[in-house]
């Protein structure tokens, strides 16, 4: 039987989402890359941040600020130190 | 699309007619409300005003294509510019590149450091003499080092951009169905022959693979595969060689999450425990890196990129094969590269490099790019991080 690790990355997919995305409207590929620094390092986080710091946040969160992007979750990637969304559009 | 989420940062990088800054103001008050950043604007964290101060803001774009399609400030880098200087202090901006060609766009900010102050900006090294101390020496050190790389390539091959249509890559998960449940048949004759003593098993065998109650699940099992995003997704990553930028052999816990659009146009997260270090003490490392993909297949607009902070060299994959690697998937007529590299030992200020480049970071992008000529070579020497930029054209 496998097992995976504690840190092995765990993936959840929005099925809600994913299943009725059409892109046919999608015109323009290059990106807007935007990064926002809260402190210099993982180990280095303000006295009053949780612990975890951002990743503390949950997706639900983080739908609300994506809904005025114009993205959806697609997916989640989570692992120790990093969660990655895979969005729409 | 994607959203990396960090502990002290979080990465946003967004397609087409999305509107990323509007989400700015929400992003600030969700790390002041939820995470328990430092915060201004207000005097409570749950005030919807509330806005954590950052420690420091990237914003970069490639030149515009079709900024009349573009909503809310990014319709041109000028409004996005003031965007964002209406809501940090300090920003600079900047435009790398031919103006007149593929140029790309950075707007940052200098590090905050009334939120978290330098251990010691100087120190005293022992002969009398006083040193600055790089940046990321400050931040601790046992901090890994950072770096970005991002590929941005145009004009991509058309034959070879099919691959990231919905048809193509269900025809081809269609066929490997095919070849499985063949390859599952073959086994399963050979592990009946073999208890029958090569009697006629065929009709047991039909069982399995044609019988009236196993025929509904399966169709749909492979209507599922060859239609969901995800599995086409995994499907093409396979197929196309991205699942190998960053090979399980050198990275074993590597793990890529891909999704196909429809009806066409991909997209694929990728993150990516540290190689193993000789000298772990458990053999691994803690540190965990992302990487993300994101094409537009379409001839009128054709794009694909590429980002990592996966660290180039070391025990992993140099930055020229990773380079070489994802333009051999994508094949684009023209292309960039950009290298954000923090400043570390090597770049220390205090050592002599008059009239030298100010980093290893160039040096690392020298080997030239099988099939392409470099037209542009720029090199930017900010406070705490170096930039380079290259772009090459197809010879």
């Amino acid at each position: 039987t496998f097992s995976p690790s504690e840190g092995t990355p765990h993936l959840t997919i929005n099925h809600d989402v994913a299943a009725e995305l059409d892109s046919s409207n999608a015109f323009e590929g290059p990106e807007k890359l935007l990064e926002v620094w809260f402190a210099p390092s993982p180990t280095s986080l303000p006295p009053s941040a949780q612990p975890n710091g951002l990743k503390a946040v949950s997706a639900d969160e983080w739908v609300g600020m994506l809904d005025m992007v114009n993205c959806k979750i697609l997916s989640v990637l989570e692992s120790e130190t990093v969660d990655a969304y895979l969005l729409s559009e | 699309s994607s959203l990396f989420v960090f502990p002290h940062k979080l990465i946003l990088k967004t397609c087409g007619t999305t509107t990323l800054l509007l989400g700015l103001q929400r992003l600030l008050h969700i790390a002041a409300q939820h995470a328990g950043f430092p915060f201004a604007n207000a005097s409570r964290a749950t005030d919807i005003k509330a806005a954590a101060t950052p420690y420091r803001v990237f914003y970069s774009r490639k030149n515009f294509l079709f900024p009349d399609k573009q909503q809310g400030p990014h319709r041109s880098w000028k409004q996005e510019v003031k965007y964002l200087d209406d809501m940090f202090e300090g920003g600079s901006a900047y435009m790398v590149g031919k103006m007149n060609g593929d140029h790309w766009y950075l707007y940052i900010t200098s590090p905050n450091e009334s939120i978290t102050p330098p251990r010691t900006p100087e120190e005293n090294d022992g002969r009398g003499h006083i040193a600055r101390i790089p940046a990321s020496i400050l931040r601790g050190a046992d901090e890994p080092s950072d770096e970005t790389l991002e590929i941005l390539m145009t004009d991509l091959d058309e034959e070879n951009a099919k691959q990231f249509y919905l048809d193509n890559a269900s025809a081809l998960a269609s066929e490997q169905l095919a070849a499985r449940a063949q390859k599952a048949r073959d086994e399963a004759r050979q592990s009946l022959g073999d208890l029958t003593n090569g009697q006629q098993i065929d009709e047991d065998v039909d069982v399995f693979s044609n019988g009236s109650d196993a025929e509904a699940p399966e169709q749909v099992l492979t209507e599922a595969l060859t239609t969901e995003g995800h599995a086409l997704g995994t499907v093409v990553s396979e197929a196309c060689g991205l699942s190998n930028v960053y090979p399980t052999s050198r990275y074993p816990d590597a793990r890529v999450d891909a999704y196909l659009f429809s009806p066409c146009g991909f997209s694929a997260n990728g993150v990516v425990p540290a190689a193993p270090q000789g000298n772990a003490e458990d053999g691994k490392s803690s540190s965990i890196h992302y990487f993300t993909v994101h094409v537009t297949p379409e001839p009128n607009c054709s794009f694909a990129s590429f980002e990592t902070n996966v660290p180039g060299g070391q025990s992993g994959r140099t930055t020229s094969e990773i380079i070489e690697h994802v333009v051999d998937i994508f094949k684009p007529g023209r292309f960039s590269v950009t290298l954000f590299e923090a400043k570390g030992r090597a770049a220390d200020p205090n050592v002599a490099n008059e009239g030298k480049l100010p980093s290893t970071s160039s040096q690392r992008l020298l080997a030239p790019v099988p099939g392409y000529r470099r037209l542009d070579r720029i090199v930017h020497d900010f406070e705490d991080y170096d930039l380079v930029f290259r772009f090459y054209e197809k010879e």
